[in-house]
């Protein structure tokens, strides 16, 4: 699991069963004790509740594979997005991919509030090439991962004689680097997650790396100080997951797909990238979401476009052949 | 590419976390994602604080309530990354 914390907005993404959404009325507590925001909105819920409008609020996940292994409001969708409807107004829910004649359980859910418009008090500079308007999302979901590339993500099977490190388990500083780090490391550089924007270039990559025990690997890697990108890797056989989530604007994110399903080969993804874009010089080329979605060996089973407020969504769901 | 310096430049390590944690029955993969925006920008954030702001055991306070510890921190002057457990 995750989380990024910028000045103004933050992203939470947590695997397992972790109770994500309980974090909302503590952090709303948060900001308006500690930072005095105040996004309380005068119509209430029906328990009398007070409700909220921030500029934007998103939660999203994939189809569980063992949703009877959730807990509280997570068991099922329809009780998330209740929940969701108590805290914001104007939100909407989706459930999109689902095929229910073909029992299709790799659907993804989505919830989005309206953007709440009067928020932007200062004009935008449309001429601004890469101003902060911008912002793009890309996931990757995948299931099915190939044993020759899960075997990658066991702590048994890692080479660490390249590592190069001493672990000191008597320092007490709290920045010293443990087992798990040093082994997340290993399992970054032998895998080649620090290479999958290979082509991009970026002045600086800030790495964070944990490999669990006795499978399984998490890692955040910050580019340029302001976008990141996440890896977490399930990778036990039955139930091998790996999900890739991004927010680093680039022009060629097909070329980052590949170099994902590369380090993972799954059987079974489906990508989401959103997008909102707000500059001028935008071209037809640019306005194109992936520029790339014809993928060996893989099929396409569902392509869709919404278009959502002032963000465009694709939603791809591939299989292998 | 990252290189090994990585390894001791992290602002937070919770080791007694670190070294005890056990994935085993840490299964059922796909995540839950929460993203809210409560500004569009930075520039119109008011009363001279952030989020960048919040005291760090104000944000384990919150990660508790929904099951997940800080595993390890790093800090760019525009964003903290928590890598958690789970």
């Amino acid at each position: 699991s995750s989380m990024f914390v910028y000045d103004h907005r933050i992203i939470l993404k947590t695997c397992g069963t972790t109770l994500t959404l309980l974090c909302l009325p503590k952090l709303f507590e948060l900001v308006q004790n500690d930072l005095k925001w105040d996004f309380k909105v005068s119509e209430k819920n029906d328990n009398n509740e007070n409700l909220y409008s921030p500029y934007k609020v998103f939660y999203s996940r994939r189809s569980f594979m063992f949703p009877d292994k959730q807990k509280s409001v997570h068991k099922n969708w329809s009780d998330e997005v209740d929940y969701l409807n108590k805290f914001f107004i104007n939100g909407e829910s989706y459930v999109i991919g689902e095929d229910k004649i073909k029992a299709n359980k790799s659907h993804w859910n989505l919830y989005v509030t309206k953007t709440k418009k009067s928020l932007v008090t200062i004009p935008i500079d449309v001429n601004d090439s890469a101003h902060e308007h911008d912002d793009e999302t890309f996931e990757i979901l995948m299931t099915g991962l190939s044993d020759e590339k899960t075997k990658n993500f066991y702590k048994s099977n890692l080479k660490t004689q390249d590592t190069q490190y001493e672990l000191d388990s008597s320092s007490t500083n709290n920045t010293y680097a443990d087992e798990g780090h040093v082994n997340g490391y290993t399992m970054t550089k032998q895998n080649k997650i620090d290479e999958i924007y290979e082509s991009f270039k970026y002045n600086k990559m800030t790495h964070d790396a944990f490999a669990f025990s006795p499978c399984g690997y998490s890692s955040n890697v910050l580019i340029n100080d302001e976008f990141y990108y996440t890896l977490h890797v399930t990778p036990e056989n039955g139930w091998s997951y790996a999900s890739f989530e991004s927010n680093v604007q680039c022009n060629n994110n097909s070329e980052v797909l590949r170099n994902v399903l590369e380090i993972f080969k799954p059987t079974d993804f489906c990508l989401t990238f959103f997008r909102r874009k707000t500059t001028k010089k935008s071209t037809n080329e640019e306005n194109i979401l992936l520029n790339d979605t014809n993928l060996t060996p893989y099929e396409k089973l569902d392509e869709i476009v919404y278009d959502l407020d002032d963000y465009q969504l694709l939603y791809i769901h591939f299989q292998d052949r | 590419t990252v290189d090994i310096i990585e390894l001791e430049n992290h602002s937070y390590i919770d080791h007694e976390l670190s070294s005890n944690l056990d994935s085993t029955d840490a299964f059922e993969g796909p995540e839950k994602l929460l993203e809210i925006w409560f500004y569009p920008t930075v520039q119109i954030i008011p009363n001279g604080r952030s989020l960048l702001d919040i005291e760090m055991s104000k944000w384990i306070d919150m990660l508790n309530l929904v099951k997940c510890e800080i595993l390890s921190m790093k800090k760019t002057p525009k964003m903290y990354s928590f890598l958690l457990s789970e």
